[in-house]
């Protein structure tokens, strides 16, 4: 059965991109089949693969749009096992063109659900915000993954996040899961990083047992560190394994990509 | 004469607080009153300087929700020469709130307006987003300042920016100009951050004696070094100079602070 998966996290530049990339493509390379979709109306997850967002003529815009489209029109191949649904600069109108629509919420549900068992792994890639765009990622997903980083302003930005998933698992999406937290742009060596990463692990823990849709998250090791290779890539439209394969980051994301994996052939 | 100053970039996590907060605590310390506001309601440069956005009884809420309301009341000592006009958490009901206010847009101007030649600098925190909030920011300000990061995908967000200037310019704001970028968290080693600075010097020198708003633009030198004390300090509710004067982040923000003033002074 498809695992669907929305990155999510409101606050901007924490790495969510990156990560639905990278971790796209470390799953691909392990010969598992996985559907990439850009949600965000900056559509840097299409950039970073080589596709331009204003030369698509059909993308996740036209599943918002109309709920009679075919959403396999719109799938582009990368490479092998990898395929995206991009995103259009501007679908950033979607919000309000669509603000009448009853269904508005399910209709990438929809979508992703008329592609069957096609892909064993669906990634979201969320804009930062907590906008239509983030609530359909979330209405249609089983679980949430929350890259961001190890700082104490990150840390004010998680108690929103958390309100919005049960928000959504208190209405369009009851089964909703969080995951866990992947750790971007790391600095292992710092006591900071270390105190905010510890913050987070007892956060998780206390939530053991509770109702709530984080009661099995965790936050995943190995944390991805920050390495330079990561932020250049995205401009020769290449992920990091065809970049910089023994980059650190290349090494990080198949490292967790990898616990990931387990992770889910066991259940 | 008040410099009225927006430091404004519509992605998020690239540096606007740190910097806004940290510059502003430069001009203190150097003599020159300074009043720093919050127009973001995650409230983090009012955390940063140790203000609790959900204690305090007055903020930019106020003004944003009343013309009649003394600006005065709601601005708070922070230390030597620095004032904080902070932020109040639900004020992200702003936008909806006052959408059919026609003044909405110049409520703030009027406000920092009422307060005369009282301080030197006013440095205005914007919120990652270009809504009601910002643009208030840009509409009060004389320049913008524009934290960036020296990443691909960073340049992918200038365009918008520059376009969301150029409107405010052509309607309530003629007189706004960009003064430059600041560049922050900077790795200053690699040669991907070095041509994407390249690019950005190449494109404000090809703007000069153009009908833009950037055609006295720059990029700021020096860049700030990314260093973690500068993401540890806003836990303490302490600017970089009280947590850590010795860092490289308080080096830099000086040196930069000192930058900025020698041209003002020289104006
Ligand atoms: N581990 C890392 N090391 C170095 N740079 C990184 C790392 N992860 C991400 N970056 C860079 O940081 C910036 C922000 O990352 P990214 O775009 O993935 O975040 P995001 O959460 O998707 O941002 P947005 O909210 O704008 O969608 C990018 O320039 C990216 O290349
Ligand atoms: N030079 C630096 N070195 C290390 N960390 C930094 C540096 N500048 C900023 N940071 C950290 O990066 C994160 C983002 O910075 P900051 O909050 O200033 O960005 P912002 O643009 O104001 O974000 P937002 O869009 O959410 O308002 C914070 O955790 C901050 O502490
Ligand atoms: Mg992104
Ligand atoms: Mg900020």
């Amino acid at each position: 059965p498809t695992r669907l998966i929305a990155l999510m996290n409101q606050k901007g530049g924490v790495g969510k991109t990156t990560t639905t990339v990278n971790l796209s493509a470390a799953f691909a390379r392990a010969g598992r089949r996985t559907l990439l979709v850009d949600l965000d109306p900056q559509a840097h997850a299409s950039l970073h693969v080589g596709v331009d967002p204003d030369g698509v003529e059909s993308s996740v815009y036209d599943v918002m749009l109309d709920p009679a489209f075919d959403v396999r029109s719109a799938i582009r191949v990368v490479s092998d096992n990898l395929s995206i649904l991009p995103a259009q600069t501007d679908m950033a109108a979607a919000e309000s063109e669509l603000s009448s629509e009853q269904d508005r919420f399910i209709r990438l549900r929809r979508a992703l659900e008329s592609l069957g068992d096609t892909y064993e792994f669906v990634m979201m890639d969320c804009p930062p915000s907590l906008g239509l765009l983030t609530i359909s990622g979330l209405a249609a997903a089983r679980e949430v993954l929350i890259p961001m980083q190890a700082h104490f302003l990150a840390l004010q930005g998680v108690g929103k996040l958390l309100e919005t998933v049960t928000l959504v698992t208190g209405g369009i999406n009851p089964r909703l899961l969080v995951s866990g937290v992947i750790l971007c742009a790391h600095d292992p060596g710092t006591m900071h990083a270390r105190e905010v990463v510890s913050d987070l692990d007892q956060f998780f823990d206390s939530a053991r047992g509770k109702q709530v849709p984080w009661r099995h998250a965790r936050v995943y090791r190995p944390a991805i560190r920050r390495n330079i290779k990561l932020a250049e890539c995205p401009s020769y439209g290449r992920t990091i394994f065809d970049y910089a394969p023994e980059a650190s980051g290349a090494v990080d994301y198949a490292a967790l990509a990898g616990v990931l994996l387990a992770d889910w052939d066991a259940m």
